[in-house]
């Protein structure tokens, strides 16, 4: 088992900003050789207990890492791929004992289940699909929502897994232009958000699969990527970060924004911006958002977090050991911040 | 925001869309 503890005096500095509760508590070390992809959390059941486990993806490996007693991480399993290399990890968001990856090379070609043997011996994996996907999501209540392109068409397809292992097929009716991200709408159980190429969000009911809104949310959003929708009043509010944003605007250089969608009238107004503090450079490069927390690596190689209802930045992670950050994610199964950096290494705080 | 930035505003929309979107 690989494991390394960062000792207490190796904590990199946040700013003076307001690093708040944010302490770095344990550090994983894969000794695979290949580059550090992706994280994630999960929970497992080992010898009968649920444990909140961490996953890491290397390019052509994931991890299963369990909690030591000590406040370290064991190696559980491994999943190894011969031929396609994963890009990400697809989370289930209250699943026990699976967990989905995307592989592909530049586009996602492959969608896995990764389990184990009822006995808990032994790695398994299971295809779900391959194709042109372009937009994959995991859904409450065990299901999975990717789109995939053919020539002529784009397919939506939600996944049910059922308890002994099955899975059951739906299809959600296209927009006529490819899907970009998916986003469960919090306070409408079974709305689910979609935005597009041509900066138009569309709203889904998964119980029927019928499409029952394209909205333009204006050009300013170009690619933009949901990371947050929610229900309230009758209005949707939906987080979203711009990949293509400009580096400055006079407000600052704006990462995430909070945008306000009349669902029945397809009218939207910018609520507020999430922008780097003064002096820092840098744009999202990609990020995570969960309850009332933005985290985004930027590409000055910094972690950024935003508390979205204060609307200012809390904290900034800068690279350490001369390592750029690549990617961070905040645990579904806990309070931790998980934070990697391409050659391997990944921080929890 | 303000609501006449927004238009009308139902509560329901979720199910109002629903009946009015083809199946």
């Amino acid at each position: 088992h690989s494991i390394e503890q960062t000792e207490l005096a190796d904590v990199p500095a946040c700013d003076s900003l307001n690093p708040g509760n944010l302490q770095l508590v344990s550090k994983l070390k894969n000794h695979s050789g290949s580059c550090s992809v992706d994280v994630s959390a999960v929970w497992w059941e080992i010898a009968g207990v649920k444990e909140p486990c961490i996953i890491t993806a290397c390019e052509y490996a994931v991890s299963l890492w369990k909690p030591l007693d000590t406040g370290q991480w064991g190696k559980l399993y491994s999943w190894h791929f011969a031929e396609v290399p994963v890009l990400q990890i697809v989370p289930m968001p209250d699943v026990c004992n699976l967990v989905c990856v995307a592989l592909g090379n530049l586009e996602i070609r492959e969608i896995r289940a990764l389990l184990c043997s009822s006995d808990g011996g032994c790695e398994k994996q299971v295809l779900l699909r391959t194709g042109n996907i372009h937009a994959v999501l995991g859904l409450t209540q065990r299901r999975l929502v990717s789109s995939s392109r053919t020539l002529c068409d784009q397919q939506v397809e939600v996944m049910t897994f059922a308890e002994g292992g099955s899975e059951e097929k739906q299809f959600l009716m296209p927009p006529e232009e490819t899907v970009l991200t998916f986003a469960e709408v919090q306070g409408t159980q079974e709305a689910l958000l979609g935005t597009t190429i041509m900066n138009n969000i569309v709203i889904w009911n998964l119980k029927t699969g019928q499409l029952l809104k394209k909205m333009h949310i204006g050009d300013s959003y170009q690619a933009s990527v949901c990371h947050k929708a929610y229900s309230e009043m009758g209005l949707l509010f939906v987080v979203l970060s711009h990949p293509c944003a400009k580096e400055r605007e006079p407000s600052g250089s704006p990462v995430f924004q909070l945008i306000a969608i009349n669902p029945k009238t397809a009218l939207s107004v910018g609520v507020m911006l999430y922008c780097l503090p003064q002096g820092q450079a840098g744009r999202f490069l990609e990020g995570d958002v969960k309850d009332n927390f933005a985290a985004a690596v930027l590409t000055s190689g910094t972690i950024a977090i935003w508390d979205l209802l204060l609307g200012h930045c809390t904290a900034l992670l800068p690279p350490i050991s001369d390592q750029n950050w690549s990617f961070v994610k905040w645990s579904g199964t806990d309070s931790h911040l998980l934070a990697g950096q391409k050659d391997g290494n990944i921080f929890v705080y | 925001c303000s609501q006449a930035d927004l238009g009308p505003i139902s509560i329901n929309w979720f199910e109002e869309l629903s009946s009015e979107a083809p199946p």
